[in-house]
């Protein structure tokens, strides 16, 4: 029994990857002026890399992008991601702080970032992170998809062992998966905020994760990060830290947030998303919306910063 | 489909450095088959990590040896996935 329309899909509930698709092709069905799908690429094993472009026309507009479900087992990722699609038409025309963002930027959402992974842990694995890369002399499947960017690719805080849950690969952008992103936002050239969605640990991160060295930009991105934070925890009363990788968490080397801060986009963050100490990657479906709506408020935090921060 | 019968979660908190160091030397033991949903980093963050069945007495008895403090988060992960997976099921029908 498929939903017919978006308005039928269940948000409330984990979806497998080819139900989620099919939300993408209903949400463009329905909204052909506002929405369409883009295939940035092709995964490791072959599944389109699929991204759902927002926009009101014009022409080289400044664009954010946010991606979801880069870690396969943080299914609460492209749950959110899912709510967060329908959010953005539902509330274009109507929020004005959203409206005023859509007439100026595209927004870019890749739903599922690493679909082999989030297959298998659908068919195969559930607790699986990693992409589907067969490890040629290694019986070890899969490379972390958030050590294999160039920024400090190959440092301390990535593994070089294939086994290894952060093994960062053969090499930087091995992971078609990643290498189609960056390829997307070069040739895009003018993505103004990055935003990269994990769970879970409830943190805001920006760059550095490879250095403890400061960005230039620090002060700025911590004070938007705690103004995000905020936001945040006035819904459900979720608390976040935020700071840099490297001081909040630990050092992270090849990181996601650190190459877009380093492509020139100044409003890169990680986010980790809720867990109440009990589920961890097993976030029981009945959060799925209220870890949404909660995201989405520091989200439009950031991205109405970024509209009125031209840089 | 690959199952986590007995599978635990537990939630470490350490109190200083040096539980911290055990910590970090305890993900390096390959065949334990640790899983550190978080890692080990720093006193003011938890430290997740899946258990399976097969090395929970020698992670328990690793911690309280070193009288290192931890709770159950999850007392056995696959029955959390055997609910998440009925429950999709019911809501698809």
């Amino acid at each position: 029994l498929q939903p017919r329309s978006t308005d039928d899909y269940d948000y409330e509930n984990y979806h497998t990857l080819s139900e989620i698709n099919s939300f993408m092709d209903m949400l463009v069905q329905e909204n052909p002026k506002l929405v369409s799908k883009l295939v940035i690429g092709q995964s490791y094993e072959g599944r389109a890399l699929n991204v759902l472009k927002f926009s009101t026309g014009g022409t080289k507009r400044p664009g954010i992008w946010i991606d979801t479900g880069i870690h396969a087992r943080e299914w609460i990722t492209p749950a959110s991601g899912t709510w967060f699609a329908k959010k953005i038409v539902t509330e274009y025309g109507h929020d004005p702080a959203l409206t005023a963002i859509l007439d100026k930027f595209d927004i870019f959402l890749e739903l599922v970032t690493n679909p082999d992974g989030y297959e298998y842990t659908h068919s195969s694995n559930r607790m699986w992170r990693k992409t589907r890369r067969i490890n040629s002399g290694s019986s070890c499947i899969g490379v972390d998809p958030n050590r294999n960017w160039g920024t400090g690719y190959g440092g301390a805080g990535s593994s070089s062992n294939p086994c290894s849950e952060t093994y960062r690969g053969p090499g930087a952008y091995s992971e078609p998966e990643v290498k189609a992103i960056v390829d997307f936002t070069k040739s895009h050239g003018n993505l103004k905020a990055f935003l990269t969605i994990h769970s879970y640990s409830q943190m805001m991160l920006y760059p550095y994760g490879d250095t403890h060295k400061p960005c230039v930009d620090e002060a700025e991105l911590d004070e938007l990060a705690l103004k995000a934070s905020t936001a945040l925890e006035s819904l459900y009363g979720t608390k976040y830290t935020y700071g840099s990788t490297f001081n909040t968490i630990y050092q992270a080397s090849g990181v996601t947030t650190d190459w877009a801060y380093d492509e020139g986009i100044k409003y890169s963050y990680t986010f980790e998303l809720r867990d109440d100490g009990h589920y961890g990657f097993v976030l029981p479906a009945d959060q799925i919306i209220p870890t949404a709506q909660e995201t989405w408020l520091a989200l439009m935090v950031i991205m109405e910063h970024t509209k009125n921060n031209p840089y | 489909k690959e199952r986590f019968e007995g599978h635990q979660v537990l939630r470490i908190t350490a109190k200083n450095d040096a539980e911290i160091g055990l910590l970090k030397e305890l993900s390096k033991q390959e065949d334990l088959g640790l899983d550190f949903w978080t890692d080990p980093v720093d006193q003011s963050l938890p430290v997740d990590i899946r258990v399976p069945f097969h090395s929970l007495q020698g992670v328990r008895a690793f911690l309280g040896y070193h009288e290192i403090h931890y709770e159950i988060m999850i007392q056995d992960l696959q029955d959390l996935l055997d609910k998440e997976q009925r429950e999709m099921m019911r809501a698809r029908v």
